[in-house]
């Protein structure tokens, strides 16, 4: 989801 | 995970270690502006709390503790081991200034009202002015070592390329991220005039970056 995505990213 | 994005981490992983590796061998803080590292220090510590609430990949864990263990070894440094090669005198913008609107914006604009998702916005948008205070010591002196300017240099590239993740991205998963993007392009624009002396000085081999 997007939100995982913005733990993704650094 | 894409080239861009990966190029990215590390190119923020080699201006944090290019700037940790000139303290300790110089045994010197000189021309850095401990403001600008406390800012990131906080940065960093206010958008990894998910390190205790999601698991994304063995990387990201790992790229998240190094950040922050060596973003406070580098605040470490300069206050506490170096603090008497630290230049205070030179090193005098406001951050309330920064803190103050930043604090404001993220309760403001945020993708939910909660503690957590305050802080990662916070860490967002201070990402993209905590530079500032170096970028004004510069002006203020008027000049910076070369070491420093390959730090910025790879600071500013690192921002640069995130965004270019964030066009791949976009085309190829249809991901948006509003406010990292919005606040990531207002952090490259900072860093282009510096580009460009970069570029027209450093690289022409000059030993230090003296303004115009």
């Amino acid at each position: 989801s997007q939100e995982l995505v913005r733990h993704d990213e650094l | 995970m894409n080239v861009f994005r990966l190029a990215g981490d590390v190119s923020h992983l080699v201006a944090i270690i290019i700037l940790l590796v000139k303290i300790w061998r110089s045994k010197s803080c000189a021309g850095i502006s401990g403001k600008s590292q406390v800012l990131f220090a906080l940065v960093f510590t206010t958008r990894y709390l998910d390190l205790f609430t999601v698991f994304i990949s063995a990387y990201n864990t790992i790229m998240k503790v190094v950040f922050l263990a060596m973003s406070y070894a580098t605040v470490y440094l300069i206050y506490m081991r170096f603090r008497n090669m630290y230049d205070s005198e030179n090193d005098t913008f406001r951050v309330e200034f920064l803190l103050v609107p930043v604090i404001g914006l993220s309760f403001l604009e945020n993708y939910a009202f909660t503690p957590l998702e305050i802080l990662w916005t916070f860490s967002i948008f201070l990402e993209a002015v905590a530079i500032m205070p170096q970028l004004f010591m510069i002006t203020k002196t008027g000049e910076a070592e070369s070491i420093t300017t390959h730090y910025l240099f790879f600071l500013g590239l690192y921002r640069a390329l995130y965004i270019a993740n964030w066009v791949w991205r976009y085309h190829t998963e249809e991901f948006f991220d509003q406010i990292a993007v919005v606040s990531g392009v207002v952090q490259t624009i900072f860093y282009c005039d510096f580009f460009y002396l970069y570029v027209t000085r450093v690289l022409r081999g000059k030993a230090k970056m003296i303004l115009p």
